[in-house]
């Protein structure tokens, strides 16, 4: 497997007492392959292992640091300039009424995980309101009425309204005037390409005026991640990014460009399809899942 | 003059690059790199032959040989049966939010289009609004959903509807399923209980074709249960379709549709050639 041939590089590069440069490039080869496997994009990949392979030959062992233990690191901070930050954090709403619009392509995980972030506020003693602002897709709103039911979530939405603009403005409105904590707005999915639902999505935004934009990637997105992400960062501002689908095979390196693109952090991850398969994102786990 | 490896090693790297870029899986771009080293070492070339094309119209040949294996026409087979007086049901399995429930709408309108009776079987039980989803598609293209409660057995909901079309004439049945993971064991098993039960004659695999790497483990594992074709959806997103070689290379089996919109008449047929031409410079 890759990620033995990965570890099995590391383990003669532990045993090796000088800095082995054939040993050094034999490793960046794998970590290459690991990377790509990852989805992490082509042109970044090359990009990224010609620094690693520079500073794992050029800068001086750290004392108390083994060889392996600094190329790791090196790796590791290498990938995090792509994430934001490097810690670990729980992203709690800093205001009342703070509005958050969901916005992604179809099928990446929008209205589920709206669910699952209401239902993580919820669980924090934040009082929550779900807008279901998606008039395109049959059963948009029942999807999220159902998935929300359990919990006690409350729900505004409207099957028969067309309008998407208008349901945006009317849900948010009335849960700011029930003193909601945290309002999610889930939209319509789209991609760069539909120029109209583009368009939509900027409407929707400058009317309800969103204290935050989130875009949900799929995690198993491929090389298309970074131009993708960029066509919502040229509408709209995005401030942070959700990888869903992580508990498929995919290890979600596409969320690395989407994050390059949009200038966003990463502040969680879906990892299953129940209400509760959500966490903030960790770097250091993502990045060692990355490695394989 | 003979082609050596040296001269491969240069131009194959190229061009597995271009295979990585446009989504083709990194397993099965080395495959074919590979594949084609062998077959192109020692090969005699024109004194005044240019390499680089000459590798090219050998990868253009393995590319378009892999999308064409096994190629067959749908309706003919659907036919077939229908002439036989037997139903033609045809199970649709992916994994999750890839365009299973839609390009469902899509392919029972096509059917309709052609003459065909049809009845939807709403085996996805599990996802919240799942059915409600697939009843209003329904209602909108106007063909029967068989549907039982959230919940209940997706191969019971199958099953009945196979009765229910043997009973009423109906001349073929769609069978929609819940989005699931490769990785998730007991939905893998499901899948296959469902398989054993309904026994479908066909069973299409539904991928995003902006999917990556997981795409390819996702042909792999739900090959499991025989896979007949394929369909590649959200093609309209400018995806370079890498996928459908992936696809097609891991289940041995073509893809027979490609979705480019939200709409019901938005499924083409697979054209190979179109493929090859965007996937190489
Ligand atoms: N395995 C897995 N499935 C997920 C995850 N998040 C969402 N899903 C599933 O992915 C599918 C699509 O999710 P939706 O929430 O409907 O996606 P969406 O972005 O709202 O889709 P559109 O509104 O059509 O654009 C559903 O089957 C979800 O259950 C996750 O983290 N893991
Ligand atoms: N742009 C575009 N969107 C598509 C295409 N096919 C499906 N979609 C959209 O993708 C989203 C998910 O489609 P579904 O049919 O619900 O996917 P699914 O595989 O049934 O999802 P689950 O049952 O939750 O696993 C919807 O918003 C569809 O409209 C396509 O070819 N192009
Ligand atoms: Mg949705
Ligand atoms: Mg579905």
């Amino acid at each position: 497997s890759l990620s033995g041939a990965l570890s099995g590089a590391l383990r003669k590069l532990t045993k090796a007492g000088v800095v082995d440069e054939s040993l050094i490039k034999e490793l960046v080869k794998d970590i290459q392959k690991a990377l790509l496997l990852s989805d992490v994009n082509v042109k970044l990949v090359f990009e990224l292992s010609k620094n690693i392979e520079s500073r794992a030959m050029e800068e001086k062992l750290p004392k108390g640091v083994s060889r392996k233990e600094h190329i790791i690191k090196i790796v590791y901070e290498e990938l995090s300039k792509f994430m934001g930050s490097d810690t670990k954090k729980e992203h709690l709403p800093d205001k009342k009424g703070k509005v958050v619009l969901m916005i992604g392509i179809q099928g990446s995980g929008k209205t589920t995980t709206t669910g699952k972030l209401a239902r993580f506020y919820q669980k924090r003693g934040f009082k929550v309101g779900v807008v279901g602002a998606d008039t395109w897709r049959p059963g948009a709103f029942e999807q999220l009425k159902q998935f929300c039911a359990e919990n006690n979530i409350p729900v505004f939405g409207d099957p028969k309204e067309k309008d998407s603009i208008k349901l945006a403005r009317e849900g948010v409105k009335f849960f700011k005037e029930k003193v909601s904590d945290i309002i999610l707005v889930d939209t319509a999915g789209r991609h760069r390409e539909e120029k109209g639902l583009i368009d939509e999505m900027k409407e929707i935004s400058n009317t309800i005026n969103p204290d935050e934009v989130t875009l949900v990637i799929d995690g198993t997105i491929g090389q298309q991640a970074f131009v993708q992400a960029e066509g919502f960062a040229n509408a709209t501002n995005v401030g942070s990014i959700i990888v869903t689908k992580l508990d498929g095979s995919a290890k979600g390196g596409g969320a690395l460009s989407a994050a390059a693109a949009t200038g966003a952090p990463i502040k969680f991850i879906g990892t299953g399809e129940r209400i509760d398969s959500i966490e903030p994102f960790d770097p250091k786990r993502f990045v060692s899942r990355l490695l394989g | 003059k003979k082609i050596t490896e040296k001269d491969l090693d240069k131009i194959l790297e190229d061009f597995e690059l271009s295979l990585l870029e446009s989504d083709v899986s990194l397993k099965v771009s080395e495959k074919i790199v590979n594949e084609l080293k062998k077959k192109l070492t020692g090969e005699k070339i024109g004194l005044t032959s240019n390499k680089k094309d000459f590798v090219k119209i050998a990868v253009e040949e393995t590319l378009t040989e892999i999308l064409e294996f096994k190629k067959y026409d749908v309706f003919k087979e659907i036919e077939k049966k229908r002439k036989a007086g037997e139903i033609f049901s045809i199970a649709f399995v992916g994994f999750n939010g890839t365009g299973k429930t839609t390009s469902i709408a899509k392919f029972g309108k096509l059917l309709l289009d052609k003459g065909y009776k049809v009845v939807i079987a709403a085996s996805d039980t599990f996802r919240a609004g799942s059915i409600e989803q697939l009843s209003l598609h329904a209602e909108n293209i106007g063909i029967k959903v068989i549907k039982h409660n959230y919940g209940a057995d997706p191969a019971a909901v199958a099953f009945d509807a196979i009765s229910h079309a043997k009973a009423r004439g109906i001349d073929v049945v769609l069978i929609d399923t819940a989005g699931r993971s490769e990785m998730n064991r007991n939905l893998m098993d499901e899948m296959k209980k469902l398989v054993r039960v309904a026994n479908p004659d066909m069973k299409i695999f539904v991928g995003d074709s902006l999917a990556g790497n997981a795409v390819a483990e996702q042909a792999e594992k739900f090959s499991d249960i025989g896979l007949d074709g394929s369909i590649l959806t959200k093609v309209d997103a400018d995806s370079r379709g890498g996928a459908a070689l992936s696809i097609s290379y891991i289940t041995g089996k073509p893809i027979l549709f490609i979705g480019t919109g939200q709409g019901y008449d938005d499924l083409e047929p697979f054209d190979p050639k179109w493929l090859v031409e965007r996937i190489l410079p």
